[in-house]
């Protein structure tokens, strides 16, 4: 039987003119996650409590889409989502639809343990992280100027955007954006703009 | 999207993602990440987390189909990780991260890029954006 080891991701799909210095604050992102997970491994802590403990350091940094500086809305809000799974049984718990809980993977796994469910969803989801007393924080809280902007190119390019993080330059990305042969399930990502 | 996948010293196998979904999505809109056996999935076998075109994801139940390979192919890992994202994607787009119970890593897109990280108890680290 092999030793530990452990793996993370920020997103798929990354622009290709991301700009270096972008670049090196992702890597460094990744680098600290990687070596929090590492010091738990190394501590002997279970599987599960290493990637709630490296996702929940990913949630809170605002650098990727998820938690603080998550991806907006049509409407300029967050509502963000998580899912944990725990292999030792086949033990797991989701969340949709949240908007002020600040760790988004905590309340997945509180639903795995504390609830007689596997998934809770937007004001159900919402209630059971007051009972359960996690922290909560407003919806302004997630949403940063970055993303705002983002949020002002996509409905310009009249699209939806992946995980991508275009860097905040003028319009001229935004027409990128629209000219860009995005495909969703094969369809050009225009279809889906109207949603 | 962001998640983590670990196999601990014990061999035991679990995965986590979490997300804010798509820029400029519909209100209500739910994707690939919180549903079991798409975006996230963890056995007795391995752990995956994916990422990208949530409903690429879903039709093709991305995260267990790793699984089932393993199971009933298999395969290794990283064949597993390599078949999936090749033959389960149709024309999506989509990104994941794995381990197996044995001690192994892999990673595997067909986007542009990826943020991804990894690391194994002999001193093995890796971090990268590209190909």
């Amino acid at each position: 039987m092999g030793g530990w080891a452990i793996a993370v991701h920020g997103g798929a799909g990354v622009d290709p003119n991301l700009p270096p210095q972008r670049q090196e604050e992702a890597k460094q992102l990744l680098t600290r996650c990687l070596n929090l997970g590492i010091s738990a491994l190394r501590s002997n802590d279970s599987a599960i409590d290493v990637v709630e403990l490296v996702v929940r350091e990913l949630e809170t940094d605002p650098l990727f889409n998820s938690g603080r500086g998550s991806a907006l809305t049509a409407e300029g809000t967050v509502e963000m989502e998580a899912s944990i799974m725990d292999g030792n049984g086949r033990r797991c718990g989701a969340v949709s639809g949240l908007t002020t809980v600040k760790n988004p993977v905590s309340l997945a796994r509180l639903v795995m343990e504390k609830s007689p469910h596997s998934y809770l969803a937007f004001s159900g989801a919402e209630d059971f992280a007051r009972k359960q007393g996690v922290e909560l924080v407003d919806n302004e809280y997630f949403i940063t100027e970055e993303n705002v902007g983002m949020l002002k190119l996509a409905k310009e390019a009249n699209t939806i955007v992946f995980d991508y993080r275009i860097p905040t330059v003028g319009s001229e990305s935004c027409s990128a954006v629209a000219e860009s042969p995005i495909q969703m399930n094969g369809l050009p990502i225009s279809v889906y703009a109207p949603e | 999207t962001v998640g983590c996948v670990v196999v601990d010293s014990k061999g035991r196998c679990a995965a986590a993602t979490s997300t804010g979904g798509l820029m400029n999505k519909m209100n209500g809109r739910i994707g690939d990440s919180p549903l079991i056996g798409a975006g996230t999935y963890a056995c007795n076998v391995c752990g995956v987390s994916c990422t990208g075109e949530g409903e690429a994801i879903i039709r093709g139940t991305l995260a267990r189909e790793v699984a089932a390979v393993m199971e009933y192919k298999g395969l290794s890992l990283q064949e597993a990780v390599d078949f999936v994202i090749k033959e389960r994607l149709d024309e999506g787009q989509a990104g994941l991260i794995a381990v197996s119970n044995k001690g192994d890593v892999a990673c595997g897109f067909n986007t542009t890029g990826m943020f991804r990280g990894c690391a194994t108890e002999d001193g093995f680290m890796e971090v990268g954006i590209w190909e």
